[in-house]
């Protein structure tokens, strides 16, 4: 564990919980890709189910039952609990394009090639493209909310934080993965467009709109 | 590569 790796964590578990209470307070997932927050609740699915194999931590096993549960969660009040504010016209990506090529993908080049392992791979490449569905939404409408601006902000700097940690720990313990290196960067990448938007408009005050 | 004892990232 590293400053970065916590930090890192820490980033990701704020966005998770600022975008659960945005539509807890709102009453309303208005501008949130339902499809992006499948994509995540099947990413911690496929990723944990090493709870049952092996323990790590218990600070580990307290962060994936988090990240599973509040995954479900915005699953349950996009889905079910504020169905009708659910913009379903807009989250018009075609998750099957993601799906299908990332599940090839982790069938081919793995670590190992087992049940378990395979799921961990495809949950490392899916996570690194499914913030897209968002993004896609995002460019559909031109705008989004200010705080949901704040949460891709979260999710996107806890990738790039994982980037940091990465080095470190290339550094200092020798350990490198080069799957989780290389879609950590694939996933880092797809933010900087956004980064760039979040830092000249958001952080002065003016929402985002992309132009017409 | 990866632990013996799977991963111990998030």
């Amino acid at each position: 564990m590293n400053i970065f790796r916590l930090t890192g964590d820490l980033s990701h578990l704020a966005a998770i919980i600022i975008l659960l209470l945005k539509i807890w307070k709102s009453r309303s997932c208005a501008g949130i890709s339902g499809k992006s927050q499948i994509l995540f609740a099947l990413v911690f699915t496929t990723r944990y189910l090493d709870l049952f194999t092996s323990f790590i931590s218990l600070y580990n096993t307290c962060m994936k039952l988090i990240y599973i549960g509040c995954a479900y969660a915005t699953v349950y009040l996009i889905y079910a609990k504020f169905r009708a504010t659910y913009d379903g016209n807009h989250d018009s990506f075609r998750v099957e394009f993601l799906v299908v090529p990332v599940g090839g993908l982790s069938v081919l080049i793995n670590h190992d090639f087992s049940p378990l392992e395979i799921l961990w791979t495809f949950s490392i490449y899916l996570e690194s493209v499914a913030i897209l569905p968002q993004l896609f939404m995002i460019s559909k409408t031109g705008e989004a909310e200010t705080i949901t601006t704040h949460y891709l902000f979260c999710l996107g700097l806890y990738r790039a934080l994982y980037l940091f940690n990465w080095i470190w720990r290339f550094y200092f313990e020798g350990f490198f993965d080069m799957i989780a290196i290389v879609a950590g960067v694939v996933q880092t990448v797809l933010y900087c467009d956004f980064f760039y938007l979040y830092v000249t408009k958001v952080l002065k005050g003016k929402k985002l709109s992309l132009p017409a | 590569g990866t632990d013996d004892d799977g991963h111990d990232e998030l």
